[in-house]
């Protein structure tokens, strides 16, 4: 599905920041990564690479099959759109759209009709327990429930893969536990999902571990226990 | 130092929702707490009160003997920059600024000059690790140095009180644990801190655990070994 080989990314202009350096890696359909390593490892900047919302400076990226990096920016949103579903870690959400129209987004973008669009996003937002909250735009939310609509969004679409960067991150062991739990019933219908966390117990759900450190992989596991 | 008496905050105009409930609450001087519960059960909400950042629908509020309720908006932001250092959920970095002039933010408001400034932020800002960063934007940082950045802009005017909303949230546990030590340092010197958090081991730190539940506190205990 997607393989990565020599992937660098290298920030600024006098001050040249590596935030990753030659990464090879290999993610196959239907698989359960998790990406770990410190603040400023590299963790996001990889996510954005593989979800086709930032471009290398260096290496090629094969996405089932095709050469990613040399493609005009209309064909890698398309690719995107069809393939990748994406949570973001500050969220992105439309602040002055409803929960309801910023979960309707990536439907408007592949031309689906009104009604199939409010359906569909009524029915993910059911998901992740914010049927009552639809109506509400995200300065009338919590951070835990922005979070939620913001991982609602990134399901909607029911994409090959999904990307969420530290999906857990502003949620309570509760809404957190059912987050995973819907990831990991996703997964197992076949969607593939790589997810970035600092915390060792949401990472044991997934089936292999990467972990980096100054932009390179230090270790890549596969978890025996998931 | 802080005394709530039947604070509550109703959002919305035709749905209501009842954010607080007649909370009733003591912290006193150089006290470090712990805020937990459930996403969207008033935690924020609470904290925007208490740091004189959002008015309470009903109750009083008494804030080092005077009544922040009968405040006009001038006093009100001029007790809030005095007293509290204020950790947002989500930031709320100057996007268009660097890490430095974020953390300077409030001394200009204090009317501090420029050179005094600028020692002040690279000084905490090296406590946070940050040095290297210091002349970078928010969207050239990564999530955990963006959350970095905004608890060096909380402690950069040595508040009386600091207000911290999930401030590990998007920390490795490396860099949390430096957050926590500093916080530990900082509240042995005097300041008061109270922090939300959804995990029981930051909670630990605090010397005293409030739990809320729907808009209500729940429970309120010393936790005996902090
Ligand atoms: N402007 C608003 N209008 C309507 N409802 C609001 C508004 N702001 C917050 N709320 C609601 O008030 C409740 C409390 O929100 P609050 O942000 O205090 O929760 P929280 O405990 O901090 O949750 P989290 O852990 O998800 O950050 C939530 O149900 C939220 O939807
Ligand atoms: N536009 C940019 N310009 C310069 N440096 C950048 C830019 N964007 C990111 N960086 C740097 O690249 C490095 C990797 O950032 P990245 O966001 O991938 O880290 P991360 O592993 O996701 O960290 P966190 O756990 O804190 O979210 C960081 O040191 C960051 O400061
Ligand atoms: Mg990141
Ligand atoms: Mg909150």
């Amino acid at each position: 599905m997607i393989e990565l080989s020599g992937i660098s990314k290298v920030y600024g202009i006098d001050r040249l920041v590596h935030a990753l350096r030659r990464i090879d890696l290999k993610v196959g359909a239907g698989e359960y990564v998790a990406l770990m390593g410190p603040s400023g490892s590299g963790k996001s900047t990889l996510m954005n690479i593989i979800g086709c919302l930032d471009r290398p400076t260096a290496g090629t990226y094969l996405l089932e099959g095709g050469t990613v990096s040399t493609m005009d920016d209309d064909q890698l949103a398309q690719v995107r759109n069809r393939m990748a579903g994406f949570v973001f870690q500050t969220f992105n959400l439309l602040a002055r759209q409803t929960a309801e129209r910023n979960v309707e987004l990536p439907l408007i973008y592949r031309g689906v009709p009104g009604p199939e669009r409010q359906r569909l996003a009524m029915e993910v937002l059911e998901r992740v327990g914010l049927t009552e909250w639809a109506m509400h735009q995200p300065n009338q939310l919590s951070g835990g429930q922005q979070q939620r609509v913001a991982i609602a969004r990134a399901l909607v679409g029911r994409p090959r893969f999904l990307l969420a960067d530290e999906p857990t991150g502003n949620l309570d062991s509760r809404s957190g536990q059912e987050v995973m739990v819907l990831f990991e019933e996703l997964n197992r219908e076949g969607m593939a999902v790589m997810l970035v966390t600092h915390d060792e117990r949401i990472a044991h759900h997934a089936g292999r571990i990467i972990k980096l450190l100054d932009g390179r992989v230090v270790s890549d596991e596969l978890n025996p226990a998931p």
